[in-house]
């Protein structure tokens, strides 16, 4: 569609921007509450020692998400969309001007919570990572394909209460790798600690480089 | 705008026959994964033997949560959205033609996974119904308010979770009523059953008068 075509005019001016200083843009993208802002609180604070970190908060309503991050240290701006389901391109250029982030540094783009609108929007991101908590259900990447399709990474978030819920992680898993065989999972539990130290790893490693 | 006056016309239909045959027309909306085909799977067997249970279910993709709803022995017609985010009022006029719903029967709405979109489509319902895990968090009313604004009532699933989240509880419930006060809350686990029984009194005490 047109609005389509418009975003992905933007977003390749992202891409450029994002190119042009080496920052690494991560577009996180989840349901609602599968601890997207959580991962981040337990993330920057292992980062922000490294590296620059910025954050784009994107929610229907509310400074909340923001005002966590800024809990963190991080330069956070917060996005509210109204009635619109998703953070698109413009958005972005938007946010761009106002955090003006450095070389080098890392951008997290906390996504509205939705599995289906972000699908479809380009912000012009380095990598998009889907959380998806084992609450959910293992069925998830089948019933929502388009989300995990256009996905690198895989968090796996709320390990903790895999005793407590019905989720069969080897089901999980291979749902994922039929719908997107190149996609690298993690586990993590964003209440625990898990997995947090291995994510923030890889993500320092990619700026490195 | 225009595709949503379009929907509201169709929505209108489809209260009209609603109202037509007395039957009482259920959209439940929530996040991924938040127990709705699992509450349904809880409901229909205590509802089947007092009146005729009908089910629409939504999905971008598969037909996993029909073939659930199939081993209820409830009458039920799946609808894939493709990258589609909501069902709307015309995809429920298709679904009438198809269930044929007898008069003085139940007709489930399960939408497709989202707390975003399905908040602005009218389907012609009787009763909305915003299913909300306890494991997502107590600030998703705020968050996401218009798709709470605009149901009639609340479910808190998976209540057997709540040792092991950190959930308010009662700031979650302070935070509905913020939004809408004449919201009718339920807490129901879907796995153990709490809560279902109740549910289904409350269902049949509307269908029969
Ligand atoms: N048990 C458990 N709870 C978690 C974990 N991570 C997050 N939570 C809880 O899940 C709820 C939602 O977490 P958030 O970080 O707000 O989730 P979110 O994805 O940012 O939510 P939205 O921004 O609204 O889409 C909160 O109550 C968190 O404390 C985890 O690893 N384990
Ligand atoms: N612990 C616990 N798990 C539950 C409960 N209700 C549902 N689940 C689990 O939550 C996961 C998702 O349940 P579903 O019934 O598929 O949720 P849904 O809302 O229909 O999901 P979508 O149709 O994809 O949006 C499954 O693994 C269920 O077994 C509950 O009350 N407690
Ligand atoms: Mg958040
Ligand atoms: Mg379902």
């Amino acid at each position: 569609k047109d609005i389509l075509q418009k975003n992905n005019v933007f977003a390749a001016q992202n891409r450029g921007f994002f190119m042009g200083r080496n920052v690494l843009a991560i577009n996180m993208v989840s349901s609602p509450g599968s601890g997207k802002t959580a991962l981040l609180e337990k993330l920057i604070p292992l980062l922000k020692e490294q590296v620059k970190v910025y954050v784009v908060e994107g929610d229907q309503s509310t400074t909340r998400d923001a005002e966590r991050i800024e809990r963190t240290g991080a330069s956070v701006i917060q996005i509210n969309t109204g009635k619109t389901c998703h953070l698109d391109a413009h958005m972005i250029i938007h946010a761009i001007e106002k955090l003006q982030p450095e070389s080098n540094s890392v951008l997290f783009i906390e996504n509205v919570g939705n599995l289906v609108c972000p699908a479809l929007f380009d912000l012009g991101e380095t990598w998009r990572m889907v959380i998806m908590s084992v609450t959910e259900g293992e069925d998830k990447p089948l019933k929502y394909p388009y989300m995990f399709e256009s996905s690198q990474y895989c968090v796996l978030n709320k390990i903790d209460l895999l005793p407590y819920v019905p989720f069969d992680m080897e089901q999980a898993k291979d749902y994922l790798k039929k719908i997107r065989p190149e996609l690298q999972i993690m586990e993590t539990s964003a209440l625990k600690g898990d997995g947090v130290t291995e994510m923030a790893e890889m993500i320092l490693q990619k700026v490195n480089n």
